[in-house]
């Protein structure tokens, strides 16, 4: 474990007498080892150990009875402060409609987490419409009307026209539904691909989007930092949701995308099913990367 | 000969950030970076810029020596298992190894044996008939093995040269799901002789160090006799493939570059390494 992992490093450094911040930083190793073990990216990991460096030694660990214990608890408490807080809800719009833009890489979970919010955003009260903004994956319309019709939520689709004027065209049927929420589905896309960086740029002008999300798969290695960054400066994201936690990957990414989007990560995916959507909970993530 | 000269720290440190963000892991990247420092010391290395080319030719070491022959049965057709975790790339790679076999002559057939997932069949369906071969459908909800079993039928009663059977996504730690995939091994294996011939685990190049777990499960619970790193066009380099070599002996026989059904090609593992210092 990483506290057996720091214990060991102090307990060796302690042997030659007292503690000092160059102890503590490599007390810190360990930490490293666990954070990048746990894929987080590795200036991320920089950035932070350097960070609880500062706090550790602000903390007079230096002084306690059990440096290793102190260090492990303020490793855990800058992990929950840096991934919180939490804030598992639509910011709706003050009147009107709601408009949801998703985004993200190919095959991260979009199509799924915008039926998995339907359902949610359905259960709050709300009356949601789906729009099948996705026009290039083979029968990426068909997949989000099945999953629609499951859940009862209509799907605004059109086969063969451009995802912007889709959408467009989506609120006016909104609104004509008197749906009060819409969630766009885009397709999946690489950040270095200028065309459809352009095309969900697009979207969003033309949509004009309360929420923005980046939908992030929690298995995703050093990229999730990389690919995170881009689409937080293409598009204005309001958050996150980290897909397929029901797995064993250790999500890293969870840190690495909180860090560089600067903004929450609201939900997660647990699961294939329509109900599998929960909150994001820092303190549960942290214990989860550290291991 | 002078004795020993110190690779400073900070060209050092570069070399195995470059590394790191490349996935290859911690242990690894540490284990190539001390490597180089070494051979640098040793004047192995002359001089630093020939650092990289050093850590290049070592990661190429440590991959299989050769080419990884793409599996064919000796006699009769060749059947071809497409497995993985949710939305690495199976449905669009049997796409891809469709249009290559039939590329290459062969009478091709598909199996939609993902009966699970929302439209999963109709997504198969409109690729099988972009490239124009044949495919092997069940009803929602369907058996997967009994879509199998329908598959191998077709595939020994229309003379099929390759029979290509795509699965439903499922995570490595979902042991009922694993059962599911084992089954549907067994029933092919009892309709052709020596099936599947090949299964191919599906990887996405963004994946960090779960990959390997994934390798394992699926190995331990299938047999897995290849990798595909899919999307590796994007900026990830897929260096947990080391890992994955290193730990369950799988190689890479083919990378997936995008989206379009001619965007597989053969691993190559001396571009492999130069893309990730690229
Ligand atoms: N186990 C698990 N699977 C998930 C989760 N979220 C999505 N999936 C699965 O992941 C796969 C991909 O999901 P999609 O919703 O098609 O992903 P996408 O981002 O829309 O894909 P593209 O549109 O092609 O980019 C499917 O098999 C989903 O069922 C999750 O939280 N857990
Ligand atoms: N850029 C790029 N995208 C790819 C590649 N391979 C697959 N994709 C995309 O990744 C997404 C998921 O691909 P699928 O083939 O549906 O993945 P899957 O593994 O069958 O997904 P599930 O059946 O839901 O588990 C789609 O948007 C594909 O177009 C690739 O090599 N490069
Ligand atoms: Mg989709
Ligand atoms: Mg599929």
């Amino acid at each position: 474990t990483l506290s057996a992992g720091i214990s060991r490093a102090l307990d060796r450094i302690r042997m030659r007498g007292k503690l000092t911040r160059e102890n503590i930083e490599q007390g810190m190793r360990e930490v490293k080892s666990a954070l990048l073990e746990a894929d987080v990216n590795f200036r991320v990991v920089k950035d932070f150990l350097a960070r609880v460096t500062e706090k550790a030694v602000g903390e007079e660990v230096i002084k306690s009875v059990d440096p290793s214990q102190q260090i492990v608890k303020v490793v855990h408490d800058e992990l929950v402060a840096l991934m919180g807080p939490a804030d598992p809800v639509v910011h709706y719009a003050p009147s009107g409609l709601t408009v949801i833009l998703v985004a993200g890489l190919q095959g991260s979970g979009k199509t799924t987490t915008c039926a998995k919010l339907a359902r949610r955003i359905r259960s709050e009260g709300r009356f949601p419409l789906l729009v099948a903004a996705d026009v290039h994956r083979p029968a990426a319309i068909d997949q989000l009307e099945k999953l629609g019709a499951s859940i009862e939520v209509p799907v605004h689709a059109e086969r063969n026209e451009a995802a912007p004027d889709i959408c467009k065209r989506a609120l006016e049927v909104a609104r004509r539904k008197s749906c009060d929420v819409v969630i766009l589905d885009t397709a999946g896309r690489l950040h270095i691909d200028e065309q459809m960086m352009q095309e969900v740029i697009r979207v969003a002008e033309v949509a004009k989007p309360h929420e923005t999300w980046l939908v992030a798969d929690a298995m995703t290695g050093q990229d999730a930092a990389v690919s995170a960054k881009a689409f937080a400066e293409r598009l204005r994201l309001t958050g996150v949701i980290l897909t397929k936690l029901d797995g064993d990957a250790r999500g890293g990414a969870a840190l690495s995308v909180r860090s560089v989007a600067g903004v929450p990560i609201k939900f997660v995916g647990v699961g294939e099913r329509a109900e599998n959507l929960e909150p994001f909970h820092p303190e549960r993530m942290a214990g989860r990367i550290l291991g | 000969v002078s004795v020993g000269r110190r690779l400073d720290a900070a060209t050092a440190g570069e070399l195995e950030e470059v590394l790191l963000g490349a996935d290859i892991g911690a242990k690894l990247a540490s284990e190539l970076a001390s490597k180089a420092e070494a051979a640098y010391r040793q004047r192995e290395v002359k001089r630093p810029e020939e650092l990289s080319e050093f850590v290049r030719r070592e990661i190429q070491r440590m991959l299989p020596e050769r080419e990884c022959a793409e599996a064919r049965a000796a006699a009769g057709p060749t059947v071809i298992l497409v497995v993985g975790v949710n939305g690495s790339g199976k449905t669009t790679t049997c796409a891809k190894l469709a249009k290559r076999h039939k590329d290459a002559g062969r009478k091709v057939l598909l199996a939609a044996a993902d009966t699970f997932r929302a439209a999963a069949t109709e997504q198969l369906t409109v690729w099988a008939g972009r490239i124009g071969v044949d495919i092997v459908r069940g009803g929602e909800g369907a058996d997967p093995a009994a879509v199998v079993f329908d598959a191998a039928e077709a595939t020994v009663a229309r003379k099929v040269d390759t029979l290509i059977v795509d699965t439903a996504g499922r995570l490595h730690t979902k042991e009922n799901l694993m059962r599911e995939l084992e089954k549907i091994r067994r029933v092919v294996g009892r309709k052709i002789p020596g099936a599947p011939h090949e299964t191919l685990l599906v990887l996405d190049a963004t994946t960090g160090q779960n990959a390997i777990s994934q390798a394992k499960l699926f190995t331990e619970g299938v047999g897995v006799t290849g990798l595909v790193l899919a999307k590796l066009d994007g900026t990830a380099k897929g260096g947990v493939v080391l890992g994955i070599w290193n730990e369950v002996r799988v190689p890479v026989k083919f990378v997936g570059l995008g989206e379009r059904f001619d965007d597989l090609a053969p691993f190559d593992a001396r571009e492999f390494a130069d893309a990730v210092f690229g």
